[in-house]
């Protein structure tokens, strides 16, 4: 039977999976928990004409616009978070005492152009 | 990657990798409001990272500090008294620009009381700031003075307003407990204190704006 066609990853601008393993950095022996988070990462094109659900700001639009007129003087938007959420983590400190953290940022949850 | 790294860990508000020498088990406490946290629905629209809703406080760091005080000698003549120890918290981790904003002492004891209570029995719990040496500040009233039928496994008390008023001297915090036997109470003094090693552990519980919160938020 034929294979089903492979998916092919959209071009456009778009959170991507990227999971942390703290072990992977070297921070497991002080970190308690999580021992690791979905954090995302953003990737793709910002083509002309931006689409609305590319999360495009008016700067966007119009450097998208001078990009169509001069390719090579101006790059086109980057693809960048435009909106993250945080996560805690429980950790040892220095004089092993336990903390609790919240650190804000650390989850792409949408990007745009 | 060493200069990466550190770069890394200011930006998270560490000095250096900690490396635990006698890591201590995690606290229930924070191990609830983690959860708590970890089980919310992504993303976290009504969450506030500078709150902790737990307390009803402002704060995005938590920590439990471990007591690192001894056992004082008895003085003499204090015939009631069943307890006296010092208790010793080492702030010094607590960076440059950090706002107290709740501060929770636990003692917890083997057992739910020293004995069995006897008519008219009462145990007295008095906590006075002190030196390092352990010697309560002349002149200076008890912060905490609490009476008590029986003791409970475990006993809380707030230190925040105590705090908040200066009281806490340098980068640590020294306090005297006693617990005594009221004098009125029947019975030699030794029986009546019968288990006064029965103090378990005491710690502390500290809520801090760091200096990411305390930054004033733009305007939308």
């Amino acid at each position: 039977s034929p294979a089903s066609p492979p998916v092919t990853p959209s071009p456009l601008c778009k959170p991507r999976r990227l999971y942390i393993s703290f072990s992977d950095v070297g921070w497991e022996n002080w970190i308690i928990a999580p021992q690791g988070y979905l954090a995302n990462y953003c990737r793709g094109d910002c083509p002309f004409p931006l689409a609305a659900e590319l999360n495009s700001t008016n700067h966007a639009v119009l450097q998208t616009m001078v990009h169509s007129l001069d390719p090579q003087g101006t790059p086109q938007p980057c693809c960048v978070p435009v909106r993250l959420s945080p996560i805690s983590i429980l950790y040892y400190d220095n004089s092993d005492n336990v903390v609790l953290r919240h650190y804000e940022d650390m989850v792409v949850d949408e990007c745009g152009c | 990657l060493s200069w990466q790294e550190s770069s890394l860990l200011k930006s998270l508000g560490l000095s250096a990798k900690p490396s635990p020498k006698r890591p201590v088990p995690v606290p229930p406490v924070l191990w609830r409001i983690f959860q708590r946290r970890k089980e919310l629905p992504r993303p976290h629209q009504e969450l506030d990272s500078c709150r902790v809703e737990e307390f009803h406080v402002p704060g995005n760091i938590v920590r439990v500090f471990a007591d690192q005080g001894r056992f004082l000698p008895e003085e003499q003549p204090q015939g009631w008294l069943c307890l006296r120890k010092l208790l010793f918290f080492n702030l010094s981790v607590l960076e440059e620009g950090e706002r107290l904003t709740m501060a929770q002492l636990e003692l917890r004891f083997q057992h739910n009381s020293y004995h069995s209570p006897r008519p008219g029995q009462v145990l007295e719990l008095r906590l006075y700031p002190a030196n390092p040496r352990g010697q309560p500040q002349p002149g200076r009233s008890p912060l905490v003075e609490r009476s008590f039928v029986q003791l409970h496994k475990s006993l809380l008390f707030k230190l925040s307003a105590a705090l908040k008023d200066g009281k806490m001297p340098g980068r640590n915090l020294t306090l005297v407990l006693e617990i005594s036997a009221s004098s009125g109470a029947s019975g030699s003094p030794r029986s009546l204190c019968a288990g006064s090693d029965a103090l378990e552990a005491a710690s502390l519980l500290v809520v801090t704006l760091g200096r990411q919160c305390r930054a004033p938020r733009s305007r939308r």
